[in-house]
């Protein structure tokens, strides 16, 4: 464990947290991405079934079934508690086209050809474009609360956190993961826009406008 | 450097 990776891990624990809240809070989802919740539930199903058969530390236990629990909570909360608020008509990027490739790559590009390890695979493609669908309904309402920019504002921190962490690991254990390295830029790159607006309009108090 | 494949991080 290293600083940047311990960091990343709270960033990332805090935008979920902060997602959570705000929908249990508001009571509504509007402005928030359905598919891309569901994407996630995804990503944390297949890369943390080793939940049961391998344990690295508590640390890590607890953090996979906090990630798991909060991810189904959300989910749960925006299909079916307050289900009357989700945004269908804006909330419309074509998951499979997510979906197929990531599966498609794991099976292409792996370390090792074992379900497991195809399905850690796919968990780590999938989740370098997860934000899309939401990072798409932004762009299509023109606008974010400022609790849904922060919530985006540490999911993006959190991977770019991570490609510290692995910069930090290759030099200090000589120990790299290319698969994860690569699918991290992708997914720290696709917030780069977001990143200047949250800087530049939000945290100087404006709303998150886009450019219409 | 050998490739992680105990996948150790979240």
């Amino acid at each position: 464990m290293n600083i940047f990776r311990l960091l990343g891990d709270i960033s990332h624990l805090l935008a979920i947290i902060i997602l959570l809240r705000k929908i249990w809070m508001s009571r509504s989802c509007a402005g928030i991405s359905g598919k891309s919740q569901l994407l996630f539930g995804l990503v944390y199903t297949t890369r943390y079934l080793d939940l049961i058969t391998s344990y690295i530390s508590l640390y890590n236990s607890v953090m996979k079934v906090v990630f798991l629990a909060a991810s189904y909570a959300t989910i749960y909360l925006m299909y079916v508690k307050f289900k009357a608020t989700y945004d269908h008509n804006h909330d419309t990027f074509r998951i499979e086209f997510l979906v197929v490739p990531a599966v498609a790559l794991a099976l292409l590009i792996n370390h090792d050809f074992q379900v497991v390890e195809i399905l850690w695979t796919f968990s780590i493609y999938l989740e370098s474009v997860a934000i899309l669908p939401q990072l798409f309904m932004v762009s299509k309402t023109g606008e974010a609360e400022s609790i849904t920019s922060h919530y985006l504002f540490a999911l993006g921190v959190y991977r770019g956190l991570y490609l510290l962490n692995w910069i930090y690991r290759f030099w200090a254990e000589d120990h790299y993961d290319l698969i994860a390295i690569v699918a991290g830029v992708v997914q720290t790159v696709l917030y780069c826009d977001f990143f200047y607006l949250y800087i530049t309009k939000v945290l100087r108090g404006k709303k998150l406008q886009l450019p219409a | 450097a050998e490739i992680n494949n105990n996948h150790d991080e979240l």
